[in-house]
């Protein structure tokens, strides 16, 4: 359906605006680190799948194999800076400061607490699917520390929050014309669309109305 | 309603 292919397209979009403007103006400002190796997690213990030979589809397998591969690759060139631009690289360390080992426990213990069969690869899936839900947040507690964003990680934030959004409604458009619902992936992105309202909201104060306000 | 893993989503 529409909303999951949009919903896909713009979490495509949001990757793309990242490497792109890492690349071209060879800046990590105001990215955390935290967050990326964070999704670099979130899809290498979902997508284990991969190796299970269980086929779903041609765009299933290119996507799953995309993402990982991405998000390793901002990892890595994100750990670049560390030697090109120890400077920057130290100022994003600086202002990194979210303990994400709670992050980390707490989506583990979700993980035990909540799946579909009590097996390695679906522990570790619903494990995956409740840390998405909670990435962003050494991102936004950077943002909203330093109060000050570039575009890059605006759009990116936006980007990535909008495929969530979208998200939600391909689970009622699937749950109407399917009658097929995935409890935990549904409350999952429901809390990770959440953790984005606030942001929202700034975004179109700041963005769409043009005014100058605060972050989140 | 089927209640269970929708596995093909990203």
């Amino acid at each position: 359906n529409l909303f999951r292919i949009f919903g896909d397209l713009s979490h495509l979009a949001s990757i793309g605006i990242l490497l792109h403007t890492v690349r071209s103006t060879q800046s990590i400002d105001g990215i955390s680190f935290k967050t990326q190796a964070l999704y670099a997690l979130v899809f290498m213990t979902r997508y284990l799948d991969l190796f299970t030979w269980h086929w779903v589809s041609l765009y299933n397998f290119l996507m799953k194999v995309f993402f990982l591969a991405s998000s390793v690759y901002i990892v890595v060139l994100l750990q670049q800076f560390r030697t090109k631009n120890p400077i920057a690289y130290k100022e994003m360390v600086l202002q990194d400061t979210f303990k994400i080992h709670f992050l980390l426990l707490g989506s583990l213990v979700a993980g035990l607490c909540f799946h579909h069969r009590f097996t390695l690869l679906e522990i570790l899936w619903s494990f995956s699917v409740w840390l998405e839900s909670v990435a962003i947040l050494p991102q936004l507690f950077m943002l909203s520390k330093s109060g000050r964003a570039q575009s890059l990680t605006v759009h990116y934030i936006f980007a990535l929050g909008l495929y969530r959004f979208l998200y939600i409604f391909n689970w009622i458009w699937r749950y109407v014309s399917e009658a097929r619902v995935d409890k935990i992936a549904v409350v999952a992105g429901i809390v990770q669309t959440a953790m984005y309202s606030d942001f929202f909201y700034i975004y179109y104060k700041k963005v769409i109305r043009g005014n100058a306000g605060n972050l989140p | 309603h089927v209640i269970g893993p929708v596995k093909d989503e990203l």
